[in-house]
Parts: C-alpha cells; sequence; structure tokens
C-alpha cells in the first residue's frame, strides 16, 4: 500500500 | 522528486536565506516578527529529529541542516545580536504564540497517525507550521507599511506552500502516493492565510504602489 505521509519531504 | 516540490524546497529555502541576508547585512530586523522565527525554529526543531536515524537523501539532510542552522542564526541575531536586536520592534511584535503552540500540541495529541513521540512531535511540527506566519501577519497589519524584503520573505512562504500543495497534488496521481488528511488539511489552512497578502502584495505590485494592509 502507498505510503501514507510525506515523510521524505521536508 | 518532482518539479513542483523542488520549486518548493527552492522558494522556501530562499525565503530564510533573503531574511538571513537582509538582517544580516543591514544589521537591521525592522518588520521582522521574532515570534514568527521563533515558531519556524521549533517547527524545524521537532520535525527533523530524524534526521540522525532515517537517512533519505544526501539533499533531504543538507536541506534540514540548512534550515535548522538558518532558522536558528535569524532568532540569535534578533535576540543576541547587539546591533540588530535594537532594531527589534518588541512592542508591537506582541503575538502571544504560546497561544499557538499549546493548541497544537493538544491537537497532534488528539490527531495524529501513531502514538510515538517523534510521529508526535512531527504532527505537532505541521499544525505549528501552518500557524507559525501569523505573528509576522499581524506584525505587518500593525506596521501598515511592509518593506520589500520582509514583504518578499512572506510572498516566498506562501509560493513554498502552494508549490507543495501542487507536489502533493502531482504525488498523488502519479505515485498513487497521499498525503495524510492530517498534512492535507494543515497545509490547505497554511496556504490561506497568505491568499490574502498574496492579494495585496499583487496590488501594490500592479498598480506599483508601496504594499499597504488594511487595518
Amino acid at each position: 500500500n502507498p505510503k501514507s505521509v510525506a515523510k521524505d519531504e521536508l | 522528486m518532482n518539479i513542483f516540490r523542488l520549486a518548493g524546497d527552492m522558494t522556501h529555502l530562499a525565503s530564510v536565506l533573503v531574511l538571513l541576508l537582509k538582517i544580516h547585512t543591514i544589521k537591521s530586523c525592522a518588520g521582522v516578527s521574532l515570534k514568527t522565527q521563533e515558531l519556524y525554529a521549533l517547527v524545524f526543531a521537532t520535525r527533523y529529529l530524524d534526521i540522525f536515524t532515517d537517512f533519505i537523501s544526501v539533499y533531504n539532510t543538507v536541506m534540514k541542516l540548512i534550515f535548522l542552522g538558518s532558522s536558528f542564526s535569524i532568532v540569535w541575531y534578533i535576540r543576541r545580536h547587539k546591533i540588530v536586536r535594537r532594531s527589534y520592534d518588541k512592542e508591537q511584535d506582541t503575538f502571544r504564540h504560546y497561544f499557538l503552540v499549546l493548541p497544537c500540541l493538544l491537537l497532534a495529541l488528539l490527531i495524529h497517525e501513531k502514538f510515538t513521540v517523534k510521529e508526535l512531535l512531527w504532527t505537532f511540527s505541521i499544525y505549528l507550521e501552518a500557524v507559525a506566519i501569523l505573528p509576522q501577519l499581524v506584525l505587518l497589519q500593525r506596521t501598515r507599511n511592509i518593506d520589500n524584503l520582509t514583504g518578499q520573505y512572506v510572498f516566498l512562504l506562501g509560493a513554498y506552500r502552494s508549490l507543495y500543495i501542487l507536489n502533493w497534488i502531482y504525488r498523488y496521481f502519479t505515485e498513487r502516493h497521499f498525503v495524510h488528511w492530517i498534512t492535507w488539511i494543515a497545509g490547505l489552512v497554511q496556504t490561506l492565510l497568505y491568499a490574502d497578502f498574496f492579494y495585496y502584495y499583487f496590488e501594490s505590485w500592479k498598480n506599483n504602489v508601496k504594499l499597504q494592509l488594511p487595518a
């Protein structure tokens, strides 16, 4: 399932 | 990494560097809200905790270090620098930013994705970033006019948030990557806060008059 939260963002 | 995300990060980087450069060059922080800068330093300190545990990319780590360094430097300049601190408008910059921190903390305790310290602090930083600009906007309203660098600072921050929303839309349709609704709402609220500023900023730019915010 797609990653839920944009943790790779700033 | 899509173009919206990169452009968003670059405008965000520009906003803090423009501000730091202004303060360093003219040794003045007139028109700058220390409260907003302290809130941003807190946002970065609570969001970038993973800098030592999760390595995502060199770009990600370098940008986090720059944001942490620049936001704390700006706070240091306004609080400690013997010349800059004299131009800080203490009487006007009176927004009780603790009234922003506490509700964000409570909201993070109520609405979060995982109940871990790192996740709670991360969620707190998302909420806090959404409202961190308020003391600056209030200060701009009070001081009535905007010297262009502070106007540019708020403008660039607004642009960064708008680009991030485009980035989330893009990622939703391409990577089937969806941003958690918490992040969506906080991001939208934050961007809407800039909307009226944008309107007056463009009005003043179009009519080539000094930017005046209505009281």
